[in-house]
């Protein structure tokens, strides 16, 4: 037997930590799998830091979309889902495609069919805060936004946008590649990041 | 986002991570979370590292994948992680990213670029959490 067992995660999300630790002493022959999948769902229900879990982040839409995914060091199974909708429990979700498909990753609405199909409620993502936030930034003409290379201008206007005209530099960048990498970097922060 | 790294009493090892994205992100964006190698990547007979921050520069590089190959080659979890935040760096300077690493012995760090960055973690004769904090590189 392995002497040690560990469990390590970004950020202070302690309870994730605690959680997945517990799961690691009980005894299940996935114990591992089973640490990973406690762990990321207790953020997923506390939304840790509003970065994990339903009622954070929304896009420019205003709606919440989950990625997640687990990956199993011994067999080299996994499971993920990317821009899962209406669906709360993203890593129960993606342990689902780990064991019940043949697949890695399953996307947008084909993974809230999945998820719906293996016995997952649907139901909205959107929260008071998240809509509060949309609304906040639309107040704001969508400002911090991720578009870049479209008119109108991006920095001062809402979506939908236009692609600009790929053969003239000047009208691509409104900035250096510098200060667009050092705009966006200002945007991530320890309650907006992957 | 959560990324997260365990070993069991077995030697067993897996990774997982669960993230909401980025605010007001352009509807469709998925970010690292989901992609294997970039927001985690474990392989029971080295290690396993998780990473988070700016996923749409993470997911280029693929950091995960490579601590993990970092380990393989003998280097201490938190080295790994600073290497292969150092990569990312060199093209983007001004990137925020941070990161864990654990091998299979139970060895166990972290590194931050562009802030500093905090990881928890408990392990065999701790009978709490640990936060610890890491200065930016």
């Amino acid at each position: 037997a392995h002497a040690a067992a560990v469990v390590i995660n970004t950020w202070p999300f302690a309870n994730a930590t605690r959680v997945a630790f517990a799961a690691l002493t009980a005894s299940s022959p996935q114990q591992h799998l089973d640490a990973i999948t406690v762990g990321c769902n207790r953020c997923e229900v506390e939304q840790c830091d509003f970065t994990v879990g339903y009622g954070g982040s929304p896009d420019t839409n205003g709606e919440t979309t989950l990625d997640a995914m687990i990956l199993d060091g011994t067999t080299m199974d996994m499971g993920a889902v990317a821009q899962l909708r209406r669906i709360k429990a993203a890593i129960h979700v993606a342990r689902a495609v780990l064991h019940h498909t043949s697949h890695s990753i399953l996307a947008g609405d084909g993974a809230l069919e999945f998820a719906k199909m293996m016995g997952f409620q649907e139901e909205s993502l959107v929260t008071p805060y998240s809509r509060a936030l949309h609304a906040e930034w639309k107040q704001q003409h969508c400002q911090p936004n991720y578009f870049r290379n479209v008119v109108p201008a991006q920095n001062s206007s809402c979506p939908p946008f236009k692609p600009a005209g790929w053969g003239n530099d000047s009208a691509m960048y409104a900035s250096s590649p510098d200060e667009e990498q050092q705009r966006v970097q200002a945007l991530v922060t320890q309650q907006n990041h992957d | 986002t959560i990324g997260m790294v365990v070993l069991d009493t077995k030697g067993d090892m897996a990774a997982g991570t669960s993230s909401n994205g980025a605010n007001h992100k352009v509807a469709g964006r998925v970010g690292d979370a989901a992609v294997p190698g970039a927001g985690a990547y474990v392989d029971s007979a080295i290690g396993g590292a998780a990473a988070t921050g700016d996923g749409d520069v993470m997911m280029r590089f693929l950091p995960s994948f490579h601590a993990v190959q970092e380990m393989a080659k003998g280097v201490h979890p938190r080295v790994a992680c600073e290497r292969a935040l150092v990569r990312i760096a060199s093209k983007y300077p001004h990137f925020k990213g941070g990161m864990v690493c654990l091998n299979r012995m139970g060895e166990f760090g972290g590194a931050g670029h562009g802030w500093n960055f905090s990881f928890t973690v408990q392990a065999t004769g701790m009978s709490e959490p640990t936060v610890v904090h890491v200065d930016s590189i």
